[in-house]
């Protein structure tokens, strides 16, 4: 059997609302090592991937592998039912075609349980190589939020430049054009403050700004962001849960045809 | 036109 319990039942609350709206459906596999989910949007230009360790876990208890098909506006219906500060235990048989969430309130006084359909997806899941990348940027999660958001009502796409000048983040539309540079930044006291622009070489490339846009939804997840760039390759946004892993946003470059 | 790429091309499947 699967089991999994979360004292901070939020965290999952937060994850299921970053990601519902881009993946519609995707397995989570679970094995003795956590939980893992690797899901594309409808289009196929990003992706999304997923890893929570089972250290991470209060409890966790994985017998056999399983891949349980979620549907994430259904998973998110159920989550809503559940308080910010319950505990959420995850359960489910070998084999099972559904998963029960069970919600304690933090004084105990209040247990409920529901149970999701699970659904069978195929999934392909694809090799993502460990490499480095050009430019690697840390900043405050609200910061990214911010651009983004900012940028969304002014075009359609962002060139994102690294430079030893900083990241600067361009896009012109009917409006006019927009620019915001972001200089690497080690002044404030809190590292979560901090914009740390780590640089091998200069890069720029650029992205649909939906999508970054969207990807900002995992904001409440953590107050840091990572942005990885390399030519010609995907961007990853990647945001730190903790101690519990991590979520990663992969969108392809848009290319000139 | 700008157009994108699928992540299939950059990623190999499993």
């Amino acid at each position: 059997m699967f089991e999994a319990r979360i004292t901070q039942g939020a965290v999952l609350k937060k994850l299921v609302e970053a990601l519902k709206e881009l993946v519609t459906e995707g397995n989570f596999d679970v094995s003795s090592t956590g939980l893992q989910l690797q899901a594309m949007d409808s289009s196929h230009v990003c992706l999304v991937s997923l890893a929570l360790r089972e250290d991470g876990f209060e409890h966790f208890r994985c017998d056999r592998n399983m891949a349980m098909g979620i549907h994430f506006q259904n998973l998110s219906k159920i989550l809503k039912c559940a308080g910010n500060e319950d505990t959420i235990t995850l359960k489910a048989e070998d084999n099972a075609d559904q998963l029960t969430l069970m919600f304690e309130s933090s004084n105990q006084d209040r247990i409920s349980d529901f149970d999701l359909k699970l659904m069978s997806i195929e999934s392909e899941h694809l090799g993502i190589p460990d490499q480095e990348y050009s430019a690697e940027i840390k900043m405050p999660s609200s910061e990214y939020q911010r651009i983004v958001r900012d940028l969304t009502s002014i075009g359609d796409t962002v060139l994102i430049s690294a430079t030893k000048e900083g990241i600067k983040f361009s896009t012109s539309g009917d409006v006019g054009t927009a620019n915001v540079t972001l200089r690497h930044n080690t002044t404030p006291e809190k590292p979560e403050e901090q914009t740390i622009i780590d640089l091998k070489e200069p890069v720029a490339l650029t992205f649909a700004l939906r999508y970054l846009n969207n990807f900002a939804k995992a904001t409440p997840l953590a107050p840091v962001v990572k942005l990885s760039l390399t030519k010609d390759l995907p961007i990853v946004v990647e945001y730190q849960i903790g101690e519990l892993g991590a979520v990663k946003f992969y969108l392809a470059p848009k290319i000139d045809d | 036109a700008a157009g994108q790429k699928s992540m299939t091309s950059f990623f190999t499947k499993k």
